[in-house]
């Protein structure tokens, strides 16, 4: 599947009768939050175990709870990213879960040293407004 | 920028590293070529060289494409999802998902393809880590870990420059621009004068 230039991809593939990517199924976890028991929400907990976030995830019982663990991955997620750091799966938070990435995890170890490894002071690439 | 646990790095005596391809892959020129300008973009910056080796098994860097399962534990996920991975200093291996609509030169902005990945932008952020640098949390930083599809980011940013020299220090000859790959098609070549590390 590699194409010289985007005119040599087959016509079958254009313009959108992709087969669905692997993380589409995320998108219909609009606005879940903790405490909550949504059908496919493991399949979350895999991803972010598998990028680091939740390092010690059961390989039994698993379920499609929105436990604490999952909060405190989507949390770091949310920083790590320079979202809002809501712990809810809200539709920036989500809409940036199902893009591409890199195969390596953000956490390892436990550690992250994106953003949310940093200190305070080193995150502050933004400022804040408040209206009086 | 950030470094793998323990902050691995390609050893002193090993400066000018050399890269392979998968044999099996039977990759074209064309692919190749991209991988060199991707890899002129950390030279340009650091005291490394990288030089294509005549056997893939003694090659310190090995470039490969898989599907699925390919034996480090960590599977490919068919179109989009996980891209590809590579792995710390002195492991040397490059994982691209074969799975991808890898395009290799050209404008993929315009594609029609919503799952059209571009092929140097993948490498440059893996051959980032191939060197010692984990992911950042500066969104034009070539090391964030997401890149949407139809997009091309090859220039390393000011973030990407002070993690890698923080590693092996500068190239006397950098001046904060990286070089565009040898291709004779059109290329991205605009300047990365916003990007220039103190």
């Amino acid at each position: 599947r590699l194409f010289p230039n985007i005119s040599s991809i087959p016509s079958y593939l254009v313009p959108n009768a992709t087969i669905p990517a692997a993380w589409d199924a995320f998108k219909h976890f609009g606005n879940c939050h903790a405490g909550e028991k949504v059908d496919g929400l493991g399949k979350l907990k895999k991803y972010f175990n598998r990028f680091g976030y939740i390092p010690n995830l059961p390989t039994t019982n698993l379920t499609d709870d929105f436990d604490e663990d999952l909060e405190a991955a989507l949390k770091t997620y949310q920083k790590n990213f320079n979202l809002n750091v809501t712990g809810e799966l809200d539709g920036p938070t989500l809409e940036h879960l199902v893009k591409p990435r890199c195969g390596n995890p953000d956490v390892v170890n436990g550690t992250t040293t994106m953003n949310s490894g940093k200190p305070a002071s080193y995150n502050s690439t933004k400022f804040h407004s408040v209206s009086h | 920028y950030s470094f793998f646990p323990s902050t691995p790095v390609w050893p002193q005596n090993r400066r000018d590293l050399t890269y392979a391809f998968l044999p099996e892959n039977e990759l074209s020129d064309a692919v190749k070529i991209v991988f060199i300008g991707a890899f002129q973009r950390w030279s340009a910056a650091t005291p490394l060289t990288f030089k294509e080796a005549t056997s893939f098994y003694s090659a310190d860097i090995k470039i490969g494409f898989f599907v699925g399962d390919h034996g480090d534990s960590e599977p490919f996920d068919g179109v989009l999802g996980t891209l590809a991975h590579a792995f710390s200093p002195p492991s040397g291996r490059l994982h691209l998902d074969g799975d991808e609509n890898w395009v290799i030169t050209g404008d993929i902005s315009k594609s029609s393809v919503k799952s059209a990945v571009d092929l140097e932008s993948v490498a440059v952020h893996e051959i980032g880590h191939l060197l010692g640098l984990g992911h950042s949390s500066v969104e034009d930083a070539i090391m964030y870990p997401t890149i949407s599809s139809r997009t091309k980011k090859v220039e390393l940013a000011s973030d990407d420059v002070l993690g890698i020299q923080t590693l092996y220090g500068a190239n006397p000859n950098y001046d904060g621009t990286t070089t565009s790959a040898p291709s004779t098609q059109a290329r991205d070549t605009s300047a990365a004068g916003d990007h220039l590390g103190s």
